[in-house]
């Protein structure tokens, strides 16, 4: 799948 | 999660917390922009409505809660206390919301990852934030004499800023896959809006004066 992403950040 | 990322959010609940401590203290926002205040609002309110469905750790969710939460109850102040919104420099603070937030809803139709509703409000978030602190800006431009809980507040801001680009520089380098073109260049943006302020903000500490910025 893709990659981390900045979803995970606020 | 790494320190960088910690360091930052941390900076920017810090921020927040001694612009809500100076405004409950003193009961006044002089120097505040309710502009900036609001849009910040729009910002979060726009950025987490994932909260109910989207759950990544406890941590975000606190975070984002915590967020909206201390935002909420700056922009309470400043618009309906009684005595804090006697305080309110609002001949000053006459920047114009249109300017910001029409550019970001025309850029996050047309610059984003996935072509939904969730996902251009994400986006239309991460715009709004890099230029969200103008109206500080250039509030604290025209009133001069900057206090220190004021100055203080928005170097916070700035630095919360600048570790979010440590933190990148990290990911990037530690976590295969790991890219975010759309963010990068926005904080890059909104952490650059800041260093002007910066380099007078360090002047004035470094000789131990008051904080004036030029006109």
């Amino acid at each position: 799948g893709r990659g981390a992403s900045a979803k995970d950040e606020l | 999660m790494n320190l960088f990322r910690f360091a930052g959010d941390i900076l920017h609940l810090l921020s927040i917390l001694v612009l809500l401590l100076k405004i409950h203290a003193t009961k006044s926002c002089a120097g505040i922009s309710l502009k900036t205040q609001e849009l910040y609002l729009a910002v979060f309110i726009t950025r987490y409505l994932d909260l109910f469905w989207n759950f990544h750790s406890l941590y975000n969710s606190v975070f984002k809660v915590v967020y909206i939460g201390t935002t909420s109850m700056i922009v309470w102040y400043m618009r309906r206390h009684r005595n804090v919104k006697l305080t309110y420099d609002r001949d000053h603070d006459t920047f114009r919301y249109l300017f910001l937030v029409a550019p970001c809803a025309v850029l996050s139709l047309l610059i984003n990852a996935r072509y939904n509703l969730f996902e251009i409000l994400w986006t239309f978030s991460i715009y709004l934030e890099a230029v969200a602190i103008l109206p500080q800006l250039v509030l604290l431009q025209r009133t001069k004499n900057v206090d220190n809980l004021t100055g203080n507040y928005v170097f916070l801001l700035g630095l919360y800023r600048a570790f979010y680009i440590l933190n990148w520089v990290y990911r990037f380098a530690t976590e295969p896959g790991y890219s975010a073109w759309l963010v990068w260049i926005s904080g890059l943006i909104q952490t650059g809006l800041y260093l002007d302020f910066f380099y007078y903000y360090v002047q004035a500490w470094k000789q131990s004066k008051k904080l004036q910025l030029p006109s």
